[in-house]
C-alpha cells in the first residue's frame, strides 16, 4: 500500500485486537468472539462490538432496545461471563499460544 | 503452538489471551437514530445484517439479537499482565472528529474474520475500501468485511492514522442481495458517551475516562459539511413519475440520466441536487433513445439553471485498471445523499476500435443507473452507469460488475445539443451498429462468417 497508508497501518495493527466472551465452566459451549480497537495500554482499554454479549444479559437482548437507553453498566450481564483479549505483537514478552482453530472453514479450489 | 504448524504465519507469536473484564455496553443513540430511519419501519423487510460464522445456522431469535445489539458497543477493562511494566505503550491512539472524513475518501478497515476462531492467520486483517455515505454518525463504506470483523477499527489516511469509525455489522443484504457495503458506527460520537457513561456510572473513574483517545484536529462545532469531493456534487436524483434513479449534469441546463428512469419524451421530471440539498429543479425529457438502442440514454432539460453544480469534464481516452469512483443514489435514494463506491477500470471494450462499454469493479445498486462514473483521480467523467450484472439462472446480482457508457458515445451529440438545440447526433444514438448491439445484449461477437466462392 502507498506511504500515505503508513500511520494508519502503523494504528491498525497497534489497536487490534480479538474479544472472546465463554461461560466460567462450560468451555465446551463455545465462545463468542468478535474484533476489538485497544484504546489504552497500561491500564488496558478496549472497545469492541456488543453483539457478543447477548447471551449473557441479565434482562436478555430487549435491554438494548429500550428507549433512552444508551448505556448498560458492566453488571447487566451474568456472572459467568468469561472475556479475553488477544492482540498481535507489540511488546518483548514470552510466545503465546493461539487457540486452537475450530473446523468449519477451508479453501476450496475455484 | 497456535496451529501447531511451527511456523509464525503473521511474523512474531501473537500475544497470549489476556482476561478482561465488562466496564458498561454502550451506544451512539444518534446511530440508533440514523440506523432506525435509514433500515426500519417499511425498510427493515428488505434489510438483513446476518453476522453468523459459515457453519452456523441462525434462528430468527438469534437474528432478531443480532439486530438488536447491531448498534451497540462494549468498554473492556484488560486484567494487568505480569509483565505490565515491560509491556511497550505503543503511538497514543488518535481519532477523527466526525464529519472530518470526506465522503469517498479512502479508509482502512482493521479486523479479525470470525473473532477469535484463528488469530494465527485472521487477527488484524486489512480491507480498504471509501467512506461511501454517511448520515450523523452512521457510515457506509465498501471495504470488504467478513463476519467477526464487527468492532475491528476503521482508520482513515488523513488525519493520518486516525480511528474513524468501528465496525457495526460487515455483511448488508437488502432484498437478498448482497450490497457490497459495511455499516460502521463513527468513533468520536461513541467515545464521548463512553466517557459520559464512565462519569455517570462508575464515579471514580475520572481517571479511565482520561484514559480514552482523543479527537484530533479541528475544534468541536465546526459546522458538518458535505465534503464530498467537488465532482460528486454533479450526482444528482432522478424522479420521473413513481420511478427514480440517478442522473449526472453535463451542462448549466442538462442532465443525463438513463432511458430506463426517464423513458418517455417531454415527460416532466424532477432533479434533486445533492449539494445543496433539498434543492429540486423541474425540466422536460427533450430526448431518449429507443428501446432498440443498445444506448440506454435520456437527456433532460431543465427550467433552471444548476447553480453551484461544477460541471464534470469529459474524458477523452479510458485507462483500464485505473482507480474510478460511482456516484449515484443506490440503495437509499432520496433517503440519504448520493452513495460513493470505489474501484477500477475493469474493462474498456471496443467496435473497430472506439470505447462502446465500460466495467468496473465500483459496487452498483439499483437506483445507481444514470449516475456518473469519474476517475477518482482527475475527477474526470468516463461514463454514465448503466447497469450491473444479475445471473438469469441463479437470479444471484452481482453489484461488482456493472457497465457504463462511455462519454467518449455521447459527448459530440451532447455538445451539440446543448449548443444548438439540434438532436441529430442524439438521435444517432438510435442507430448504432450490429456489433455493438451484440456487445450489450452481451452476447459473443460472430465470427467474419466466410464469404462464399460462388
Amino acid at each position: 500500500m502507498g506511504r500515505q497508508w503508513g500511520p494508519s497501518m502503523r494504528s491498525a495493527e497497534q489497536a487490534g485486537c480479538v474479544v472472546s466472551a465463554s461461560r466460567a465452566g462450560q468451555p465446551d459451549v463455545g465462545s463468542w468472539s468478535c474484533s476489538g480497537v485497544i484504546l489504552s495500554r497500561n491500564p488496558g482499554l478496549v472497545l469492541c462490538h456488543g453483539g457478543i454479549f447477548t447471551p449473557f444479559l441479565r434482562a436478555g437482548s430487549g435491554a438494548l432496545t429500550e428507549a433512552c437507553v444508551a448505556f448498560l453498566p458492566g453488571d447487566s450481564c451474568t456472572d459467568d461471563l468469561r472475556l479475553h483479549v488477544q492482540w498481535g505483537p507489540t511488546a518483548a514478552t514470552p510466545a503465546g499460544r493461539a487457540e486452537q482453530g475450530r473446523p468449519g472453514l477451508c479453501t476450496p479450489q475455484c | 503452538a497456535g496451529l501447531g504448524l511451527g511456523l509464525q504465519p503473521r511474523g512474531r507469536p501473537l500475544q497470549p489471551p489476556r482476561p478482561a473484564e465488562l466496564l458498561l455496553l454502550l451506544s451512539c443513540p444518534a446511530f440508533r437514530a440514523h440506523f432506525a430511519r435509514l433500515f426500519g419501519a417499511e425498510a427493515a423487510e428488505q434489510w438483513h445484517f446476518v453476522s453468523a460464522a459459515p457453519d452456523d445456522e441462525v434462528s430468527e431469535e438469534e437474528e432478531e439479537d443480532q439486530l438488536r445489539a447491531l448498534g451497540w458497543f462494549a468498554l473492556l477493562r484488560v486484567r494487568r499482565g505480569a509483565d505490565a511494566e515491560g509491556e511497550e505503550r505503543g503511538p497514543a491512539l488518535a481519532v477523527a472528529p466526525l464529519g472530518s472524513v470526506a465522503k469517498g475518501a479512502p479508509l482502512l478497515a482493521c479486523g479479525s474474520p470470525f473473532g477469535a476462531f484463528c488469530p494465527d492467520i485472521f487477527l488484524n486483517t486489512l480491507s480498504r475500501g471509501v467512506l461511501s455515505n454517511a448520515a450523523g454518525p452512521l457510515l457506509l463504506t465498501d471495504a470488504r468485511c467478513l463476519p467477526g470483523t464487527e468492532g475491528g477499527g476503521v482508520f482513515a489516511a488523513r488525519p493520518a492514522g486516525a480511528l474513524v469509525a468501528l465496525v457495526a455489522a460487515p455483511l448488508c443484504w437488502k432484498a437478498r442481495e448482497w450490497v457490497g457495503l459495511t455499516l460502521l458506527c463513527a468513533a468520536a460520537p461513541l467515545l464521548q458517551a463512553a466517557r459520559a457513561a464512565l462519569v455517570r456510572l462508575h464515579p471514580d473513574s475520572a481517571a479511565l475516562a482520561a484514559l480514552l483517545p482523543p479527537e484530533v484536529g479541528t475544534p468541536r462545532g465546526l459546522p458538518l459539511r458535505d465534503l464530498a469531493p467537488p465532482w460528486a456534487s454533479a450526482a444528482v436524483l432522478v424522479e420521473c413519475g413513481s420511478v427514480w434513479g440517478s442522473g449526472v449534469a453535463v451542462a448549466s441546463r442538462l442532465v443525463v440520466t438513463c432511458r430506463h428512469v426517464a423513458p418517455r419524451e417531454s415527460a416532466r421530471v424532477l432533479v434533486h441536487l445533492a449539494t445543496p440539498k433539498s434543492v429540486a429543479i423541474w425540466g422536460r425529457v427533450t430526448f431518449a433513445t429507443q428501446e432498440t438502442s443498445p444506448y440506454d440514454i435520456a437527456v433532460v432539460s431543465l427550467e433552471e439553471d444548476l447553480d453551484g453544480v461544477p460541471m464534470p469534464v469529459p474524458a477523452e481516452h479510458f485507462h483500464e485498471g485505473e482507480p474510478v469512483s460511482v456516484v449515484g443514489f443506490g440503495v437509499f435514494g432520496q433517503a440519504c445523499g448520493p452513495l460513493v463506491t470505489s474501484g477500477i477500470l475493469s474493462a474498456v471494450v471496443q467496435v473497430d476500435d472506439a470505447p462502446v462499454m465500460l466495467q468496473t469493479t465500483c459496487a452498483v445498486h439499483g437506483g445507481s443507473s444514470g449516475g456518473p462514473l469519474f476517475s477518482t483521480h482527475s475527477g474526470d467523467l468516463l461514463g454514465i452507469v448503466a447497469s450491473n450484472t444479475r445471473d438469469n439462472s441463479t437470479g444471484a446480482t452481482y453489484p461488482h460488475l456493472n457497465f457504463s457508457i462511455p462519454v467518449t458515445v455521447l459527448q459530440p451529440a451532447l455538445q451539440q445539443y446543448s449548443q444548438t438545440g439540434d438532436l441529430c447526433g442524439l438521435q444517432e444514438l438510435d442507430r448504432a451498429t450490429e456489433p455493438v448491439k451484440v456487445v450489450w445484449r452481451l452476447q459473443r461477437p460472430l465470427p467474419n462468417a466466410p464469404q462464399s466462392k460462388l
